[in-house]
């Protein structure tokens, strides 16, 4: 198993390399790639040797090939559809965030369960009642959900998730989540960032 | 150096545990404390290990003194006070988020550039332009920040926050930041966690 961790890092990667790209460098050094991340050039060798070997020790790593192999693992290579699950202040912030098409994610569909809302318009997508959210699903084929709900409901509506075929959850209600091996749950708790944040802040050269 | 994910997991042991007191239980076993978390009996020891003895084998770890000690080495046995810089769409949110009261942390003041919006008042918080900054900061004695100001000007205006004494920065922005010794940048690039998700969601068990 790959630690998440590493994952996390080859996406780090892959912006990098997109900006040298950006840059019209064609061979660069792991250095490079690494510049302003806080990772060692062996600990990015350590991530890339999971996935096969990559580039050539003095020679440098091929940027467009880097990039092909990266977004391939990624699995970005592809468009990928997510819905979203509530659309109060932080759901309506993603939806209108543009920055996920970077990636190749699109939001397709957004659910909600306040009446007021349901039938409107956001960001050019209807806002769905949340009982049509396994017909939609399945039109769509969508695998990938944002839950941005009350964490009251959290539950009960992660749980409706997985019941249509949601095989990832992206997590922003500061719950734990029970749910079946069927789904992966990845939590954004900001509350978490500010206190680790808080700790090494603390910690820095003053 | 303690790794940074033994921090974040630190806070999570803490959300368990006031959950655990909140069912006034006063003696649990690790395994009461990792349960729904994605982590074993033996990582929780060894994260608990950084910080002295806790806890007798066999016997369990006593809720109110477990949580004292874990609020003391996260820093939130006291008011932390933040300031906001960028209230778009994603700060406005953040702005209105009740949470991180539950973790001790306060937005004292908001900044921004746009004319339209300086001057105005937002869950009783009164927008102010970024070029008055230093003189709020230094007046509440504030040393973290969040960034929700648009990607090119991220640089920018964290140089800012920490010419103003801000040495722990929460960033949203999909840049990497290239700033001093002196602040501790903690990013969190929901495109990064969207690539992880689509990576392990892929690996579940079917
Ligand atoms: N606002 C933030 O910056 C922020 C930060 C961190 C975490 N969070 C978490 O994200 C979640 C959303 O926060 P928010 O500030 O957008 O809250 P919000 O109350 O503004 O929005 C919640 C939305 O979910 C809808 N909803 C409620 N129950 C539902 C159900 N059963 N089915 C479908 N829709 C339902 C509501 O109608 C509303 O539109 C919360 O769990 C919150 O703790 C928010
Ligand atoms: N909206 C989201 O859900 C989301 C998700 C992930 C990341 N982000 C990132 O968070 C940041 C904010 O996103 P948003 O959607 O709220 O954008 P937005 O455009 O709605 O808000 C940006 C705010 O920053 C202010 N601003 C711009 N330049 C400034 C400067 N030099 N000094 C002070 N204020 C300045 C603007 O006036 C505006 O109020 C962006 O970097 C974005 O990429 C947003």
């Amino acid at each position: 198993r790959i630690p998440q961790e590493t994952i996390r890092r080859l996406a780090l990667y892959l912006r990098s390399l997109r900006k040298l790209s950006q840059q019209n460098l064609t061979i660069v050094s792991s250095s490079q790639i690494t510049n302003h991340l806080n990772v060692t050039s062996d600990q990015f060798r350590k991530d890339l040797s999971y996935f096969g070997s990559l580039g050539k020790p003095g020679v440098g790593y091929r940027v467009d090939e880097l990039i092909e192999h990266l977004e391939k693992i990624l699995g970005v290579d592809s468009e990928r559809r997510i819905i979203l699950a509530g659309v109060g202040k932080l759901g309506s912030a993603l939806l209108a965030y543009p920055g996920f098409l970077n990636f190749n994610f699109r939001i397709v569909a957004a659910f909600d369960n306040d009446p007021v809302k349901i039938g409107k318009k956001r960001e050019g997508i209807r806002i769905e009642d949340i009982s049509r959210m396994r017909e939609v699903v399945s039109r769509f084929g969508v695998r990938l959900a944002i839950l941005a709900v009350p964490a009251e409901s959290a539950q009960s509506v992660a749980e409706k998730l997985v019941e249509c075929g949601i095989r990832g959850i992206l997590n922003f209600a500061p719950v734990n989540l029970d749910l079946s091996q069927k789904v992966y749950v990845l939590d954004v708790d900001m509350g978490t960032e500010l206190m680790a944040l808080t700790y090494f802040s603390r910690r820095v050269l003053l």
